[in-house]
């Protein structure tokens, strides 16, 4: 229970999936110099875009089972999530090296470091768009991610959940299964008015379903430094969120946008040390190693 | 019936309300050198998040009545939708004078240009997050939007309806109540995933609730003109949907960003023969001036 993390708003493309992929990922591999160490990891993909299996290059009518049929699970007998359900770092490796030379064909050899070790994703397929309103009558509607994830929880150092932009059944399923919670804000102006809706739901869930969830932070993205409207929307969250608000930022920056068309995490494409193309991977690296520090301190 | 227009797109981020407030404003002002004519408009607002309001300034906690009301009225009564429900142009007039001059304390006078004169707004309001699980167990659920408008259809040329980045109840109650959808895809890699989700839906709708919806266009939006992966996703986009992508594209621009800052769309902020602040607007106009004659040939 201890390091379930969900990433949720549901102001839309305010980088859920992007964080909670690179978060994952750095998190997976960790990161000696800075003293990160690496963990086994499991990615939840909650979204019915399944956004995470494209992170990785992962073709989703390949796909054998998904959390959709975990979460609508009626039988009451066990299954075997791990066998049946999760891809292991070998397939995503797998995936990730084919979606790289389909997206460089005139290159001979695809590089070592485009491969994962200690990550596995539970993928979403578009089915889990009519799980909002199929599980909206069923019993324990609520905990059925929860208890899904009971099962495998004592295997996986972290679990990290992405979730879909809306405030409905599959978010209150990741909040309801997640110890803590990690809010992405966009830096733009819309962003500031979802905010107040999300700490209400947040609040709900703990006083109705579980009292453990805490927030863990709010990270800004997509923030443009020299921008006046970026600014005035930083300065606004952290009037009102100080404490929570991570000291990492992470950038709009293009190599973050195109990541996903070469079928890998900025944090696997690109060097965190690379000054031109590794700004991206770098602020992802630090906010796994922020994430990290805050978690073994509360 | 004819010119009911829903925004919609389960992508969060792809430019929703920014393209619903921007045309809802160009068709109600019109621009005689384009041959546009002015138009009564109603906006509906049916996100919870309600950044419709946000982007002429409304303050949400003013608001009497919302979207929320009438699809909730199990009364049968009729409700007197235009006096109790909706914010007429003088009421919107005065709330983005007040947001223009809230983010400009230093200037005098707010300028002649920030008003609007044809456009009403059916606001949402934070309690519409619950709208989707409270309707799914109530009759008639897929069609109270429809039935709500209908009262009062014939004192609108358009309606435009901002959607929430889902497929649930509140998007399926638009696509039920409309005649056209407009599809913004944003020029990103992610977006093209959720488009076979988002047809699909559109073909249950038409086949099951609403056979006189029909797709009018698909507006490639936030496009970098010499970004490779712009250029790639609207190849793709073209390449699967040719004669529907609307002709202008609209770029990413920082104007449009700023404009809900200001409390008012940026096709009213700046001139669309502004070469520098107006191009965001000019893009808008001319979309505004494609959907008018789309809509009048078909
Ligand atoms: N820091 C960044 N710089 C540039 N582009 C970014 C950044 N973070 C995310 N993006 C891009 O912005 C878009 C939105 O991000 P993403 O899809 O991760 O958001 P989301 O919150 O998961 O969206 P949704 O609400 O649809 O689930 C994507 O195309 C992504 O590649
Ligand atoms: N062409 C553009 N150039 C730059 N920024 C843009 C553009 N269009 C929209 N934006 C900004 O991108 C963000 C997302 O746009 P918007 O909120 O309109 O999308 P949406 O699809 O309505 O989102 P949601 O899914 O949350 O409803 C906003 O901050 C908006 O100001
Ligand atoms: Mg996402
Ligand atoms: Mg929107």
């Amino acid at each position: 229970y201890k390091m379930v993390i969900a990433v949720a708003n549901q102001k839309g493309g305010c980088a859920k999936t992007t964080t909670a992929v690179n978060l994952a990922t750095a998190l997976a591999e960790g990161d000696p110099r800075q003293r990160l160490p690496a963990r086994k990891v499991l990615l939840v993909d909650l979204d019915p875009q399944g956004n995470c299996s494209t992170s990785f290059g992962v073709e989703k009518r390949h796909l054998k089972r998904t959390v959709n049929d975990l979460l609508m699970n009626d039988s009451g007998e066990e299954m075997n999530v791990i066998e049946d359900f999760l891809l292991p770092p070998e397939q995503l490796t797998t995936a990730m090296r084919r979606a790289w030379a389909a997206e460089y064909p005139d290159k001979k050899k695809v590089p070592d470091h485009i491969k994962v070790n200690n990550l596995w994703l539970l993928p979403s397929d578009i089915h889990l768009s009519g799980a909002e309103i199929e599980l909206s009558t069923r019993i324990g509607r609520e905990t059925r991610l929860k208890e899904a994830l009971a099962t495998i929880e004592e295997d996986f150092d972290y679990i990290i959940i992405d979730t879909p932009p809306s405030l409905g059944l599959l978010t209150i399923n990741a909040l309801a299964a997640a110890r803590w919670v990690i809010v992405p804000v966009q830096a733009e102006f819309y962003a500031l008015e979802g905010m107040s809706l999300l700490m209400n739901s947040i609040k709900l869930v703990q006083r109705r379903i579980n009292p453990h969830l805490k927030l863990l932070g709010i990270v800004m993205t997509m923030v443009l430094a020299k921008s006046k409207l970026s600014i005035s929307v930083c300065n606004e969250v952290n009037k009102h969120f100080s404490r929570q608000v991570f000291k990492t930022m992470i950038q709009r920056l293009v190599k973050i946008a195109e990541a996903p068309s070469e079928g890998a995490p900025t944090v696997i494409l690109h060097s965190p040390n690379n000054k031109t193309s590794g700004r991206g991977s770098h602020q992802y690296w630090t906010l796994a190693k922020e994430v990290h520090q805050r978690v073994q301190i509360i």
